[in-house]
């Protein structure tokens, strides 16, 4: 299972 | 943060201000894609909804407002004041089979089931090929004011810089999202055409004239 994305990215 | 991820952000915004000046100053927005356009203000609405809900950083915030508005802008300068300079032929690119696929692939490849993280998988896909109907209109019209290649080119640089910043954030903080990283690889291949032209014309001073 691939990390989270924390969307943190624009 | 890192350095291709700033790079990526401000390359972006750059494209961004580039549109709008050759639009205000020149009054025209003869070259432009409005169908790309629009494509850009669903791909920011879609995926800044966030916006009101989670606070990531200031940085963050403000990008996002400065992305939605300026796409506004851009819309309302395209199909409201300058209208009139509208290209409607050349910009016939049929963007319900660049948005319905997207809906599709978003409703099966996507890391969660919730609408955010829908729109947002959406939002992605959609911003891959969003630029398709620019380059429809300047393969049609067979050549770009060097304005809009230097648009096309911050545009296009920002989703490398993109890929740089994901490369190092996989080595640094092991942090990956195949998702963001598959689209992306999609969105700068679109340009690949786009770039050798601009490398070796534009920056030569030549118009950016397609092979006929």
């Amino acid at each position: 299972q691939q990390t989270k994305t924390d969307k943190d990215e624009l | 943060m890192n350095i291709f991820r700033l790079a990526g952000d401000l390359s972006h915004l750059l494209a961004i201000i580039i549109l709008l000046l050759k639009i205000w100053k020149t009054r025209s927005c003869a070259g432009i894609s409005g169908k790309s356009q629009v494509l850009f203000a669903i791909v920011y609405l879609t995926r800044y909804l966030d916006l009101f809900t989670t606070y990531i950083s200031l940085y963050n915030s403000i990008m996002k407002i400065v992305f939605i508005a300026a796409s506004g802008a851009t819309l309302y300068l395209m199909y409201v004041k300058f209208k009139a300079t509208y290209d409607h032929n050349h910009d016939s690119f049929r963007i319900e089979f660049l948005l319905i696929p997207c809906v599709i692939l978003a409703l099966i490849i996507n890391h969660d089931f919730t609408v955010m993280e829908i729109l947002w998988t959406f939002s992605i896909y959609l911003e891959s090929v969003a630029i398709l109907p620019q380059l429809f209109l300047v393969s049609k019209t067979g050549e770009a004011e060097s304005i809009t290649s230097h648009y096309l080119f911050a545009l296009g640089s920002y989703r490398a810089l993109y890929l740089l910043n994901w490369i190092y954030r996989y080595m640094a903080e092991s942090h990956y999202d195949l998702i963001a990283i598959f689209a992306g690889v999609v969105q700068t291949i679109l340009y690949c055409d786009f770039f050798y032209l601009y490398i070796t014309k534009v920056l030569k001073g030549k118009k950016l004239q397609l092979p006929a």
